[in-house]
């Protein structure tokens, strides 16, 4: 555990708590995709299954309960309580064209050719392009409210973080994941047109909204 | 590569 891992855990944490309370408090999950979080679900669901099979520690099965937790309630959040408020008409990303090829991937290239292993594998390649039916639906409308810029924002930042704590654990314990770490870059550059956005606008007080 | 016990990392 280093400095760069934890934060980018606890960033993790935050998005998925803020996104929880917009919603919550709101009453409505207007300008979410429901599409992505159901992908986070899936992903959570398929990397830790290892709940069952190994224990690492109890910060590691704490927060791996807690994630899956939050994921399920997000998705019962948009799809049962607040169903009518669900914007259906502009989350329109076809996920089968990410889930089709990244099961592909995960069965050609993984560390070991087990279920658990396969997996887990399938679990990373999935996080790294999940949030694209959010950035579609965003670029679609042409605007986010801020809360949700704030969340998108912590997500794309425990990636990032996540790259800082692989260069520690290749420099400090000689540890590299070279799956883990092509699709963490991946899925961080996919943030930087955001952050970018996020940095111009949403910090100087003005809303996230796109030219037409 | 990966640990014996799995994957420490969330």
């Amino acid at each position: 555990m280093n400095i760069f891992r934890l934060t980018g855990d606890l960033s993790h944490l935050a998005a998925i708590i803020i996104l929880l309370l917009k919603i919550w408090k709101s009453r409505s999950c207007a300008g979410i995709s429901g599409k992505s979080q159901i992908l986070f679900a899936l992903v959570f669901t398929t990397r830790y299954l290892d709940l069952f099979t190994s224990f690492i520690s109890l910060y590691n099965t704490c927060m791996k309960l807690i994630y899956i937790g939050c994921a399920y309630a997000t998705v019962y959040l948009i799809y049962a309580k607040f169903r009518a408020t669900y914007d259906g008409n502009h989350d329109s990303f076809r996920v089968e064209f990410l889930v089709v090829p990244v099961g592909g991937l995960s069965v050609l290239i993984n560390h070991d050719f087990s279920p658990l292993e396969i997996l887990w594998t399938f679990s990373i390649y999935l996080e790294s392009v999940a949030i694209l039916p959010q950035l579609f639906m965003i670029s679609k409308t042409g605007e986010a409210e801020t809360i949700t810029t704030h969340y998108l924002f912590c997500l794309g930042l425990y990636r990032a973080l996540y790259l800082f704590n692989w260069i520690w654990r290749f420099y400090f314990e000689g540890f590299f994941d070279m799956i883990a770490i092509v699709a963490g870059v991946v899925q961080t550059v996919l943030y930087c047109d955001f952050f970018y956005l996020y940095v111009t606008k949403v910090l100087k007080g003005k809303k996230l909204s796109l030219p037409a | 590569g990966t640990d014996d016990d799995g994957h420490d990392e969330l």
